[in-house]
């Protein structure tokens, strides 16, 4: 028996929102402790990650370990029936042939229910080893998102440079070449922050068109968190108040 | 030209 329910459901509503664009069918993960979800994109350089905790539920009961085999396209189309200001319980039985997914909204006394068919998904499952990532960047997640979606609109690669002075967005397209780059800026204002923490810099290339999709979850955090490793996928996260987080992990272009 | 590795060449299976 698996039951989970999320006072502010307008989050689950985003998360869902956040990937559909980038992963189809997904198998997500029911333990005692919590949700999670591993899923790569169908041409494999990009692969979502998140974990939701069991504390950030209003009422969370898992008894055994459950995988739920979900299409997300479907999902995103039962999260239209919710209203922003709803509750979101989700139910399974042991050996769940549907997920029930209620929508309740306290104040109207308007509750929705529905079963989600399960699917049977044959994926791999990655062992993402943890990394010490020689440049972290924190930054608005608004910030962010409008670098990449104007950036895009003059090359579908962006070279992402760090140091320890600032961090570098670079592009260099038929249109021609330009830069942003931000420094260190721990001021007052927390969301003008930008904070650098690199120890070793990095330089590599990403296609924007990635980053753009990543970017529908920045309305789940203020800040993007962005960890790179030369030689190693960029991960761009979002962290998700009391609830978990969301991370996104794309493969760096290398010159052929 | 650029290309973009698997991800399981920098992952390995569970």
């Amino acid at each position: 028996m698996f039951e989970a329910k999320l006072t502010e459901g307008l989050i689950l509503k985003k998360i869902v929102e956040s990937i559909k664009d980038i992963v189809t069918d997904v198998n997500i993960d029911i333990s005692p402790s919590g949700i999670s979800l591993q899923a790569m994109d169908s041409s494999h350089v990009a692969l979502v990650s998140l974990n939701l905790s069991m504390d950030g539920f209003e009422h969370y009961r898992a008894d055994t370990n459950m995988v739920l085999g979900v299409s997300i396209a479907n999902l995103a189309k039962v999260m239209k029936l919710a209203d922003n200001n709803d509750q979101i319980t989700l139910q399974a039985d042991q050996e769940a042939t549907h997920l029930k997914i209620i929508f309740e909204n306290p104040k109207t006394e308007r509750t929705t229910e529905f079963n989600l068919n399960l699917i049977t998904i044959d994926s791999e499952h990655l062992a993402i080893p943890e990394t010490e990532y020689s440049s972290v960047v924190t930054i608005n997640s608004g910030e962010f998102s409008k670098i990449c979606k104007e950036l895009f609109s003059l090359s579908e690669t962006v070279q992402i440079t760090t140091n320890t002075d600032y961090v570098q967005f670079s592009v260099e397209g038929e249109v021609g070449s330009g830069q942003v780059r931000l420094g260190h800026n721990d001021s007052e204002k927390k969301e003008d922050q930008t904070i650098l923490e690199v120890s070793e810099s990095v330089q590599q290339q990403f296609a924007i068109r990635y980053l753009n999709m990543f970017n529908k979850a920045s309305t789940l955090s203020s800040f993007t968190r962005l960890c790179l490793h030369q030689e190693q996928p960029l991960v761009v996260e979002f962290k998700i108040d009391n609830l978990g987080v969301l991370k996104y992990f794309l493969a760096p272009k290398i010159s052929d | 030209k650029f290309k973009q590795k698997d991800m399981t060449y920098f992952f390995k299976n569970k």
